[in-house]
């Protein structure tokens, strides 16, 4: 199952934070948690976009996606030196 | 590095560049593998305190503490989260969890940017002379995101997410992906927020020339940079048997070659592989190469990496032919055996003298560093080409910069090839690519912010597009490698980069957030795509008609749909721009020039009066196209001119 996980960049509208958390790391983690009980961000994001990256199954992606305040759940692009 | 700063007339206008305290002022962020800290081009002589804007770190790690910053490397952090989550850990063993730099490539760009003066640079005495970067007295703070790996997108937009947090002003950004859309391209969004945060975001065009549509970084928020050469050159004869000369380029430095013509064979004659002509690894038969020179087409694995394939089976020396995939273009590399390279009509000459001569003989003769050559600058072939793929309507590159054969800072911990079998080390090195030219501008761009700090970054990009030049001094047109003939916008943008006339543009093709919005708006992008870009709520207001025609971009793209102009009817497309006077009061009256087959083009009004600073007029380009065959397409220019300051836009027509 671990190798069928995959790197995605998710992004949150974080307008819509529902007023029982406090922090919106605390709301992403919440959101994460809900699709996926061993999935950990491996970044959090606040300036260059709202919200987070991690690894998920294609499954799990999926399921992230159709949650609250998520506005998309991207695979992880890689990128090369010019 | 060493003859860009001569080239674009930085020395002899020197007086006419802020001073170093607002330079000072200035911070350029630099994604890419790193930095090798104890590179003369980072010392710090000279330079004030840290600007008190600055947040940023220097990071600690694998031979890398905070003591490795200064007062011009300001910062450096690292983000490998993404590519250890996909690759495993990294191995220390063979590359620093750290800012430092393993690979050279960030060093260059980095010291190419904003690079302190360094006398007496040269690679093995090439290219000598006092090494600088662009924004000398500018600072820097490194982020590296590129690995042995690869470069993830997580890594990169966390880079962007810090440098944002810890305020650069100039984000410089050699590297590229596929052609996503920009709600899907992590460069693309993080430049997005960064450019409403008022930096601005220099990105190399991609080196998959001349292939048409080969661009990344396209983003109409980006300023996009391809790339042309210096007026710098490393001959390499290559002297055969016959009598005859073939010319190439070389940076080999080492024991030359006896001073007698050697046996000399095709690699493809001295293999038993199907690809024997390529010298890839282990594909040389060694007795039929020992003691010889060696012919290798280019293509396929490293240029260099050919280079040490004949070594190590014995070769003497190796001639490397362009094939037809890059033509005529010649990369200097600094070969381990004697080497040069040739473009392809010489290579086929040398080919032809290989299969007709029973005793084929040559060698080849080093030449050093010639300056002066002209034509120059010419488009590299290897620097992508629009249209654009993404948003035709939006004419990429943006300009061009130096970024064949640069001289720049290099790492300690790998050789100028970049092999690992590669003993060499060296200060400075010399490469190219658009990676190369990216950092040009972006150092650019650093001088024109500390001049005018109040410019936004679509206004520093309009002045170095609008004031780039498209013709040397004797009036012909820019060429292009690839071709031999002129070039064109979808080669070379606006142009040239001539930072002393952006310094002074006199007018300004001005782009605010709400700008880009609408840009949004009008590529038809869902109230969720817009608010992952903008990172707020934000809907198009449905009563509006965005229209990309409108977007006040310094250039135009001009699309033509074919289906739509049958029976020979013609086709009218309009465009409205604004024009900020950044000077005082002038009159500029507008003209057209340019290739104007099968299209008419006309603005109104055709003079602009300024009375003051700050303020702007608006105007309208009417493009009439007759119907002309699909793919054809036709270039112009829109030029506004108060009699000092000429303010030029490139038009490109294309029937699609």
């Amino acid at each position: 199952q671990k190798q069928d996980k995959k790197t995605y960049i998710v992004h949150m509208a974080k307008s819509q934070m529902p007023a029982s958390f406090e922090q919106h790391v605390h709301w992403y983690d919440s959101s994460l948690k809900s699709v996926s009980g061993s999935a950990q961000m491996l970044y959090f994001y606040d300036n260059a976009i709202h919200g987070f990256s991690t690894r998920l199954t294609p499954e799990e992606a999926e399921l992230l996606e159709n949650q609250p305040g998520i506005l998309s759940v991207l695979p992880e692009l890689r990128y090369e030196l010019h | 590095t060493t003859r860009s700063p001569e080239f674009l007339g930085l020395d002899k206008s020197a007086d006419m560049f802020p001073q170093s305290d607002s330079v000072g002022d200035v911070i350029i962020g630099v994604l890419d593998t790193g930095v090798w800290p104890e590179s003369k081009s980072f010392a710090d002589t000279g330079l004030g305190p840290v600007p008190a804007t600055w947040k940023g770190q220097c990071e600690s790690g694998t031979n890398f503490t905070s003591a490795n910053c200064n007062r011009k490397l300001i910062g450096a952090r690292f983000f490998g989260n993404g590519y250890e989550a996909t690759l495993g850990p990294i191995d220390e063993s063979k590359e620093s969890k750290s800012p430092r730099d393993d690979d050279g490539h960030g060093t260059h760009t980095a010291s190419t940017a904003g690079g302190s003066v360094v006398e007496g640079a040269s690679l093995f005495g090439y290219a000598a002379g006092t090494a600088r970067g662009m924004a000398t007295h500018a600072r820097v703070a490194v982020y590296k995101v590129c690995w042995l790996g690869g470069c993830f997108s997580s890594d990169i937009l966390a880079a962007m997410d810090k440098a944002i947090a810890d305020g650069v002003n100039v984000l410089s950004m050699s590297l590229g992906g596929g052609m996503s859309d920009y709600y899907k391209d992590s460069v693309a969004i993080g430049a997005f927020a960064a450019m409403e945060k008022g930096i601005l975001v220099s990105c190399s065009a991609g080196n998959a020339g001349p292939t048409s549509y080969s661009l990344s970084n396209v983003a109409p928020w980006i300023t996009t940079v391809g790339a042309g050469t210096l007026d710098r050159d490393f001959p390499a004869f290559v002297s055969l048997g016959n009598g005859r000369n073939y010319s190439g380029v070389s940076l080999f430095k080492g024991s030359n070659l006896p001073g007698k013509l050697l046996p000399f064979v095709y690699a493809g004659n001295a293999s038993n592989s199907t690809n024997g002509n390529l010298c890839m690894m282990d594909s040389l038969i060694p007795e039929k190469v020992a003691g010889k020179l060696v012919l290798c087409d280019r293509g396929v694995n490293a240029r260099v990496q050919k280079g040490a394939v004949v070594k190590e089976a014995g070769g003497l020396g190796m001639v490397l032919a362009n094939t037809a995939a890059n033509g005529e273009e010649l990369v200097a590399d600094a070969h381990l055996l004697p080497a040069t390279s040739v473009g392809q009509k010489n290579g086929d000459l040398i080919k032809s003298y290989l299969s007709s001569d029973s005793n084929p003989t040559a060698t080849i003769l080093f030449e050093g560093t010639k300056v002066g050559i002209q034509p120059s600058p010419v488009v590299a072939a290897f620097s992508s080409r629009g249209p654009n793929s993404i948003t035709p309507d939006i004419l990429k590159p943006d300009l061009i910069a130096p970024g064949v054969n640069i001289l720049a800072g290099w790492s300690g911990s790998v050789g100028p090839t970049g092999l690992s079998t590669d003993p060499r080390r060296v200060e400075f090195n010399i490469i190219s690519g658009t990676s190369m030219s990216c950092p040009h501008v972006s150092g650019l761009a650093a001088l024109l912010k500390a001049a005018h700090p109040d410019w936004s970054p679509a206004a520093i990009r309009s002045a170095l597009m609008t004031t780039a030049y498209v013709a040397y001094k004797n009036g012909q047109k820019l060429k292009d490698t690839a071709s031999g003939k002129d070039s064109t916008p979808f080669d070379h943008g606006a142009g040239h980069v001539d930072p002393v006339s952006a310094l002074d543009p006199g007018l300004v093709y001005d782009l605010t957030s709400e700008d880009y919005l609408s840009f949004l708006c009008a590529l038809n992008y869902t109230a969720s795509q817009i608010t992952s870009l903008a990172r707020r709520r934000f809907s198009c207001d449905s009563n509006k008609k965005y229209s990309l025609n409108d977007f006040n971009y310094p250039s135009f793209a001009v699309n033509f749909d074919t289906t739509q102009m049958i029976n020979g009817g013609s086709s009218v497309a309009k465009y409205t721009r604004t024009l900020t006077n950044v000077v005082g009061a002038g009159t500029y009256k507008a003209s057209i020039s340019g290739q104007l087959t099968g299209v008419k083009i006309s603005v109104n009004p055709q003079v602009l009066n300024f009375s003051q600073a700050k303020e702007k007029k608006t105007f309208t380009v009417t493009v009439t196209g007759s119907s002309l065959p699909i793919n054809t397409n036709a270039f112009a220019r829109l030029e506004w001119s108060d009699g000092k300051h000429v303010v030029g836009s490139p038009i490109a027509v294309s029937w699609t």
